[in-house]
């Protein structure tokens, strides 16, 4: 089976 | 042959307002390997300057590359480069690739 690794979603930031 | 060649482009923005006005999302280990640009504000700098695009890719900074560097170092880089007084812009090398 596919081992898919799974990253966090990223923060956002407003500059 | 057909593959798209990623072309990158560099954008000068002036500091015409008081804020710069781009939300970034990404950096090194998320899933958006380089901030990509979410949103653009109404009156900042970006939309002043008019050739920033939401869904384009950050690459560089004022010549300081942005790969492998986490989401806060690199927001915080483009916060300094607008803070800056030595220069009254910033100059951003950005893709649309992603």
């Amino acid at each position: 089976r596919e081992k898919r690794l799974t990253l966090p979603p990223s923060e956002i930031t407003l500059l | 042959p057909g593959l798209l060649e990623p072309t990158s482009c560099l954008v000068r923005v002036p500091k015409s307002a008081s804020t710069l006005g781009i939300a970034i999302e990404g950096g090194a280990n998320t899933r958006q390997p380089l901030p990509r640009i979410v949103t653009i504000q109404r009156g900042g700098s970006a939309h002043n300057c008019g050739q920033l695009k939401v869904g384009q890719v950050i690459l560089e900074v004022n010549g300081v590359s942005l790969r492998g560097r986490e989401h806060r170092e690199a927001a915080r880089l483009i916060a300094e480069a607008f803070k800056t007084k030595e220069k009254d812009y910033i100059d951003f090398l950005v893709t649309e690739f992603n």
